[in-house]
């Protein structure tokens, strides 16, 4: 049986849902 | 049969990685439609024998996607100091950043990975490099109450300013 596809890695937004600076 | 070599990198498939790779060496810095080598597929998701083996091939560390990801920061999302550590090694810039303003430092103190934190600040990280958003790493860590991070942070301020002591 075959592994399930990874989804492409990819670097999150860094300061998604924080207070603006 | 049918897999990329970026999948099988990420899926840690080492015998079939190899089998691809009787192709010609090459292949190992083959990058797909983002930019991703099978080395930065490996990175992110902690396959560190897929690493390690790429790295022994010579797969190129220093390759940057298309929006300036590296497998250093890959790897710093996710916590994978082991795998920061093998890159590292292999001369990768400690402060590359992305798109984002983003440094495996801000990304490690973001995914409150307090080893990997200390290790990139042992290993030269910028402490005052921020996000585009005017976040440095330890305000990140203060913003979202990650007070071990918080702690490396200012273990590691302490340590530059006592060796700077004259």
């Amino acid at each position: 049986t075959q592994m399930p596809l990874y989804t492409s890695p990819s670097l999150p937004n860094i300061t998604l849902g924080l207070p603006a600076t | 049969d049918t897999l990329s070599i970026h999948q099988l990198a990420a899926q840690g498939d080492l015998n079939q990685l190899m089998k691809y790779l009787q192709q010609g060496d090459f292949l190992i810095d083959l990058q797909d439609e983002w930019g991703f080598t099978p080395l930065m597929w490996a990175a992110a998701f902690g396959e560190i024998a897929v690493v390690k083996y790429a790295l022994e091939k010579g797969a190129d560390p220093h390759i940057l996607g298309k929006e300036r990801e590296s497998a250093l920061a890959l790897a710093s999302v996710r916590g994978y100091t082991d795998i920061i550590v093998l890159l590292l090694d292999h001369g990768v810039d400690v402060n590359i950043y992305d798109w984002n303003g983003g440094t495996p430092l801000l990304y490690a103190a973001r995914g409150n990975h307090v080893k990997c934190v200390e290790t990139l600040l042992a290993k030269g990280a910028d402490l005052t490099m921020e996000a585009d958003s005017g976040y440095s790493p330890m305000d990140l860590a203060v913003a979202l109450g990650f007070k071990r991070v918080q702690q490396a942070i200012e273990n590691h301020v302490l340590k530059l300013l006592q060796s700077n002591r004259v």
